[in-house]
């Protein structure tokens, strides 16, 4: 596991949106990203689960601090033409990264990294994968344990 | 956009499982993957958004569609241990992406991207981004459809 990550990111300033309880049909995600990108709102990660009864579902969107309130306003105009049920934010985010080659044949790599910030009884609020990086947004009071245990674990130098 | 955007990718014989209703606490997704690698199940996407009531939450990950029975059984066996509600799959799904460069600072992509899908009345079922590329999870009879579209929104040739 250990040659296969090569570090450990982290970026603090990040915060949170959360829209709840959104139609699951074609168009829904268009509008909302349409808004953001109108009014040039740079998002960082879009994360949505799949809906269980295919009726309703939430999707995630992480983007830097200082837009947060641009983005809470413009979205929650959208409500009645959304028909979503809230709309929930959080600025005190942090997005925690392990970078490395080739993840998707690693099953070990997220195992090692959810049981790390498990034993330091952070919880992951949100988890993103691409096949060279798993992300996790935690509560930014926990970035620097995150940062330090995940070095240690995987035996990377402090500088990685 | 056009140009930022350097192809367009699917992958065609995937499944999805969606663990329903998790307690939303740590050491939840490290159990869950550790079983997964335990049994050396290749995970692709792993995709939570986050919890409204902090209470429970579900986790979407998409495999190959010959591991699919393996993790489901594997999953179910938890029920009692992690106390989550109900696991859902599904085995007719294609991973769509489109990639990119600086994505993160190109909100349209993502905006234009969601709309063909939407014009073509398919639905994303589950959402996940990374700096480099958006990937979306569909059904797979609309893979062809979707990939044709998108080639012909970014202007990009059938070959790319
Ligand atoms: C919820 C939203 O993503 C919807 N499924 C869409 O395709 O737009
Ligand atoms: C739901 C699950 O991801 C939980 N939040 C954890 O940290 O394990």
């Amino acid at each position: 596991e250990k040659q296969k990550v090569s570090g450990i990111a982290y970026s603090a300033e990040e915060a949170k949106v959360t829209v709840v309880g959104l139609p699951d049909k074609p168009g829904i995600a268009a509008r909302i990203f349409g808004v953001l990108s109108e009014l040039n709102i740079n998002v960082d990660m879009i994360v949505q689960s799949a809906s269980v009864n295919l009726q309703k579902t939430d999707i995630t969107f992480s983007l830097a601090r200082l837009d947060l309130s641009k983005a809470v306003m413009s979205i929650a105009n959208l409500k009645d033409e959304l028909a979503f049920e809230r709309l929930v934010h959080d600025d005190n985010i942090a997005k925690i990264s392990v970078i490395g080659t080739a993840m998707r044949t690693q099953p070990g790599i997220a195992k090692c990294m959810f049981e790390v910030l498990s034993e330091k009884k952070i919880n992951m609020q949100v988890i993103s994968t691409s096949e060279i990086k798993i992300s996790v947004l935690i509560q930014a009071d926990y970035a620097e344990l995150a940062v330090r245990s995940l070095h240690d674990a995987f035996g990377l130098d402090a500088s990685d």
